[in-house]
């Protein structure tokens, strides 16, 4: 069956999104099935692949309300296969708080799925909230995006409290697979001193090489396709290479 | 009584709290009395005004509880007065749900100390949540970041919804004071055309000029201080001035 990762970070704006399709293309590239799973009421992942959330139906909101099941809801994107979200899951949120188990809803309904996919990336929103702990409940290991700027580690220990929380409630089984270094800034020493310190302070691997920066990132939501697809001459493109191939357990291709 | 500001966009990372720090700096300078209200419970504004969220008390999160009430937690931070938050505000926010008239919390809780202040900003977690939705019944206009990237347009149309669902609801004096475009990346084509085509798509005007990128900006939570106070010759610093000076109708001092 797949390998199922998380991408979480309760921090705002850190390339969760633009990760998990970066890394969901660069697993496809290898010939992987792949499964990208938007779990945000904002969609920004269904955004960027070129879809209108607001246009889809059904997604993981009819999925959550009991009035579809996933396989009814996957797009077939050039680079990956979609599952997405739309801004009703804002509604469903607040409706699964009373459900009970409602931890498990998106790990149950990913067994129908899991042996069709060598790998499914959870594009987690950024809270703590039930739709990152169904994330993190369903999945093997997390994929900690990290920008290396101060603000960041504070919001990584936060995070491995949850997945503690997590081992010990509703999924004994999860691992944290590392850090990717996001929007890596190496003209200054901040981003390098911080980068260490996460590291040391919480015993974490960096996956790969830290991804750079570059407004290339930026544009290519609007082309609904990923940095690979973009512009792969970015050097932050072949470092998502280098992450998923480390992932994977595969050569990195020179 | 003061002006209050709610500092909103549900996208993460687009500087709502390195705006609501900055401006509160900004207006302080100008001699106005100024409270900043810490709305998420990662706590970022209270954090980067160098206090240990975790270990105050109380905080909103006992206000919400009824356990304390807003002019309790006030701190005095060197630049502003602080209401802090903490972790704990996440519990709130599934707590506030079922009580009727969650909306108005804030509102009533701050009008205790509205006729203390010139101007309240109120720092707003990325969703739009029981907790932004608070901050926008309690505000008399919003400020709203905009990093200029492809997908800060589509953030901006579901907030305006929001504004105009609260408007229609809980508050119907909120205005939109207007956008601040942060991080702004002056060198690429792609920033100037996104914040043109947010300007024109919704009819809202930027506020003062945009501010630049600097990693100033990022170094300065560390030092637990604002911009202002740590390296106030980039020229966001001078951007955030000019945006305040506008804000509280004052000239902008050259
Ligand atoms: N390497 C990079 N260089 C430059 N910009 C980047 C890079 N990676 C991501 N970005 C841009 O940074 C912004 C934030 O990225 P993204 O939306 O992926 O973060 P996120 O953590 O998913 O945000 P949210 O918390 O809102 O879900 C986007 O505009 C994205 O295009
Ligand atoms: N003008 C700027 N130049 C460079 N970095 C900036 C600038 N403004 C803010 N930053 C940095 O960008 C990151 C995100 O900013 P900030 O935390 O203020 O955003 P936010 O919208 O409040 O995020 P969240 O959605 O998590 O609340 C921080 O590391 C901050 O220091
Ligand atoms: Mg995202
Ligand atoms: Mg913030």
């Amino acid at each position: 069956p797949a390998t199922v990762y998380a991408v979480a970070n309760q921090k705002g704006g850190v390339a969760k999104t633009t990760t998990t399709i970066a890394l969901a293309a660069a697993f496809a590239e290898r010939g992987l099935a792949v499964l990208a799973c938007d779990l945000d009421p904002q969609a920004c992942l269904t955004f960027s692949l070129g879809y209108d959330p607001d246009a889809l139906e059904p997604t993981l909101h009819d999925v959550i309300a009991g009035q579809a099941r996933l396989p009814q809801t996957i797009l077939q994107h050039a680079e990956t296969d979609l599952a997405p979200a739309s801004i009703e899951l804002a509604g469903s949120e607040v409706a699964l708080l009373s459900r009970t188990g409602r931890e498990y809803l998106l790990r149950s309904e990913l067994a129908a799925v899991v042996d069709s996919y060598d790998v499914v990336l959870l594009d987690c929103p950024p809270s703590l909230g039930v739709l990152t702990v169904n994330g993190l409940t369903a999945a093997d290991a997390v994929i900690v995006p990290v920008q290396c700027e101060t603000l960041s580690h504070r919001g990584v220990a936060q995070l491995l409290d949850t997945i503690a929380d997590v081992r010990r409630l509703t999924n004994p089984g999860l691992d944290v697979a590392g850090l990717v270094a996001t929007m890596f800034d190496g003209r200054t020493r901040h981003a390098r001193a911080v980068l260490a310190d996460v590291e040391q302070r919480y015993g974490l691997d960096v996956l790969g090489a830290p991804v750079r920066k570059s407004v290339r990132f930026a544009e290519a939501p609007h082309e609904g396709v990923s940095i690979l697809a973009y512009d792969d001459s970015v050097p932050g493109a072949a470092a998502y290479r280098i992450i998923a191939a480390e992932l994977a357990g595969l050569d990195v291709e020179p």
